[in-house]
């Protein structure tokens, strides 16, 4: 499986449809503070279906949805597409059949999110699964949030242990 | 269960060992499995020793230290099982130019091994300029975010100049 | 006891929100007293805007916003009884460069203000650009700390070529 | 009071004796990571009467002694010096005859501290005293240490409210 572009709309302050192509290598992300860098980078691990508002910086999963601004209003709804080369086929049987995957989430404010592969509905746990295989998901260890390191730092003993189970 | 856990932990001991002596040109460290005889009920003890200093628990670390070995111990947990996607939010801050050149040869050797594809978020002129391409948020609209791409040569000229 | 807790509170607000418009060019920030009557027993909440968005709690800003909205907090106490002695150790880390140049202004503007003196550890270019000298911390010999003067335009020649 | 210059010798990586000059305005302190910018800071916090180990990054008052490295043995005696201006005379009055205030602290491993202030034995209260009345201190809101500020802002309101307590 192999990363190829996200969209997003109506995600935090990503409001307006925005593409990014995730090519071979290392591709940086600048810009000044506040100005939605995280946010990106959130998108990523909220598509492969992170559940926690919490480790979103929420209080509940409505608040990826765009909040508004004094010019702009609020959204209802938040979308967020991954386009993933399957070339490999080593997707589950299902979805095995193409060379592109297109997995994406969408929030409505107060009905919840809804996840699609390849335009087929699913459910969240299908999502979980097929980047897992991957040796990916929204809980892999090489996503690393800001704060992540210094919190790995000061976690108590038992807490970071929990950092090796999930290798194992 | 527990056959498991020890033999990840092993792996990643190893890999840890290898990463840090990368990551600080020199040293050695590893990983203590303490407080509990049961594995899945242990703690992880994390030690250290830069290049040419004594051997000390994580928390006697400098800051940037702790950063870069904690960053060893992120790595050698990715290492056991390789995603094709790793994503790095601003985790050279703490780092000093020579460290920050380590680190980012590392990703590339973990690029020519694993083919991962990187995103790097960072304020770090050093990281900008081994970057392969850099893309700009900005937020010309406020509270708007919107995607840009940055030419790689310009954004360098730029830090020369500040 | 509770008379004095309040008008701290009252002087650390006014300077506060002053010193956020100051550090962030704009916007509006305030404290609140909450979870009690008692302000011996209550929290202290903080509330923020940096220029152009909506009031959030701090711990809804970015993590640039976060610090320079702690580093406001930080100074507002400091000047309702300015120390003659400031040391800040790497609290520039997480911020861009348009941040770090306003924070080394509110720096110049105490100094003329208290005659504060200031000691800043820093690994920023710009931090160091506006410094008015630069001492380095060296280990020649592993393990041991040596203090040498910097010449300030040799570092930033040094920073320009890198 | 005016902070003139600073004198340590076998304080944590600093065993040789190294002095500081603090000048008026903005001095930088800058090096590699783990070279003793931090320890340096330190040393102004613990001859001013610093108690807490655990704030000192250790877990005994003995662990800021110069603890040695393979070519150099450990030492077994920490000292840090503070020139202060004083021609403000504001100082405490058994101090005040002076121009200069050369306040000391001295560590013996398992002998604890002793403290003297131009050349006289003094407590640790003495010290903390001067200070405090000077509007500084160990514990003065003007020394941030690295990663003060991210305890600042992952701190529960509760003990946020101790910082402004020390305003009060
Ligand atoms: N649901 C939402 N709707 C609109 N804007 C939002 C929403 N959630 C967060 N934001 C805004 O996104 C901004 C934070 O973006 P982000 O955390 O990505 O910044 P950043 O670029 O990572 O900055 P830093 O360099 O400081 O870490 C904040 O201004 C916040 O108000
Ligand atoms: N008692 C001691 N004796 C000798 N060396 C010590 C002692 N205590 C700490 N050190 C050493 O001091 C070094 C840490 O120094 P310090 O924390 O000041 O680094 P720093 O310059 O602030 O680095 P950074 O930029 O990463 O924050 C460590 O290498 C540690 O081993
Ligand atoms: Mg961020
Ligand atoms: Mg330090």
């Amino acid at each position: 499986m192999q990363f190829d572009r996200i969209r997003l709309s109506g995600f935090k302050s990503f409001v307006d449809p925005t593409e990014l192509h995730i090519e071979g290598g290392l591709t940086g992300v600048v810009g000044p503070n506040g100005c939605g860098k995280s946010n990106l980078l959130e998108a990523i691990r909220w598509v492969m279906g992170e559940n926690s508002p919490k480790s979103m910086r929420g209080s509940g999963m409505d608040d990826v949805i765009f909040a508004g601004t004094d010019r702009r209003p609020a959204r209802n709804l938040a979308e967020v597409t991954l386009m993933l080369n399957n070339s490999a086929r080593k997707a589950p049987a299902e979805f095995n059949d193409s060379d592109l995957l297109e997995v994406s989430r969408r929030i409505e404010r107060e009905s919840g999110s809804a996840y699609r592969i390849n335009g087929r509905d699913v459910r969240a746990k299908d999502v979980q699964l097929l980047f897992a295989d991957a040796a990916t998901g929204a809980h892999s260890p090489a996503l690393v949030s800001q704060g992540r390191i210094s919190s790995l730092i000061s976690a108590k003993p038992k807490d970071r242990r929990l950092l090796l189970e999930e290798a194992a | 269960g527990r056959e498991r856990m020890l033999a990840a932990f092993e792996t990643v001991n190893k890999h840890f060992g290898e990463l840090f002596v990368t990551l600080f040109g020199g040293g050695n460290a590893y990983l203590e499995l303490v407080d509990s005889d049961d594995p899945l009920d242990a703690g992880l003890e994390i030690m250290a020793s830069p290049p040419g200093k004594k051997l000390q628990s994580l928390s006697l670390l400098s800051g940037g230290e702790q950063a870069l070995t904690a960053t060893s111990l992120i790595f050698a947990v990715f290492m056991t099982n390789p995603a094709p996607i790793c994503v790095l939010d601003e985790v050279d801050a703490p780092l000093d130019d020579a460290n920050v050149e380590r680190f980012c040869g590392l990703l590339d050797n973990i690029v020519a091994q694993t083919k991962t594809r990187f995103l790097i978020v960072t304020h770090n002129a050093v990281t900008m300029s081994r970057m392969d391409r850099l893309f700009g948020v900005t937020m010309s609209e406020r509270g708007v975010s919107q995607l840009v791409s940055v030419d790689l040569q310009m954004a360098e000229q730029l830090q020369a100049v500040s």
